[in-house]
């Protein structure tokens, strides 16, 4: 474990935890795509199956049961418990125009044709195009709270650290994954727009709001 | 197995 792993680890988590704060302390879930969240739990649950198959650390474990288990906890928060707070009006990125063709790409470009290593690949790919239904809700109202925008930002440097701790690897262990490079790239470079304008914007105390 | 040796990560 390096140091940009474990940085984008905390990153994640950091996402996760402000974005679950967020929706409980304001009784609200208003601005957040539940279409993206239901995205996530299935890239959690499709990537995740291999803690029935092989262990590797207690680290390993608790955090992969952590980003399971949170995301179900907050679909429910945000179609259940808060729905009435829920934007579905905004919310209308169409998640099957996501999952098809992700689905036929990792049955097609996979390490191994095994229904694991597909679910992984899966898993992979969605992962790297999960965020847009979020996006496309911050672009169709224009603005995102203050609150929104740090859990998004966490959430976009993860895979970002991920790509420089992947480039360590290469150097010092030799180790290298082409599909998740490529997709962890795709991934990153969705949310380039978004971190220009956090830096420009909400790091200046301002809150983040797309020119008409 | 192609994915080499980052099974280990999350």
């Amino acid at each position: 474990m390096n140091v940009f792993r474990l940085s984008g680890d905390v990153s994640h988590l950091l996402a996760i935890l402000i974005l679950l704060m967020k929706i409980w302390k304001t009784r609200s879930c208003a601005g957040i795509s539940g279409k993206s969240q239901i995205l996530f739990a299935l890239v959690y649950t499709t990537r995740y199956l291999d803690l029935f198959t092989s262990f590797i650390s207690p680290y390993n474990t608790a955090m992969k049961v952590f980003f399971i288990a949170s995301s179900y906890a907050t679909i429910y928060l945000i179609y259940l418990k808060f729905k009435a707070t829920y934007d579905r009006n905004h919310d209308t990125f169409r998640m099957e125009f996501l999952v098809l063709p992700v689905l036929v790409l990792a049955f097609v470009v996979n390490h191994d044709f095994t229904p694991l290593e597909i679910l992984w690949t899966f898993s992979i790919y969605l992962e790297s195009v999960a965020i847009l239904p979020q996006l496309f809700m911050v672009s169709k109202t224009g603005q995102a709270e203050t609150i929104t925008s740090h859990y998004l930002f966490a959430l976009g440097m993860y895979r970002a650290l991920y790509i420089v701790n992947w480039v360590y690897r290469y150097y010092f262990e030799g180790f290298y994954d082409l599909i998740a490079i490529i997709a962890g790239v795709v991934q990153t470079v969705l949310y380039c727009d978004f971190f220009y304008l956090y830096v420009t914007k909400v790091l200046k105390g301002k809150q983040l709001t797309l020119p008409a | 197995d192609g994915r080499n040796g980052l099974k280990d990560e999350l």
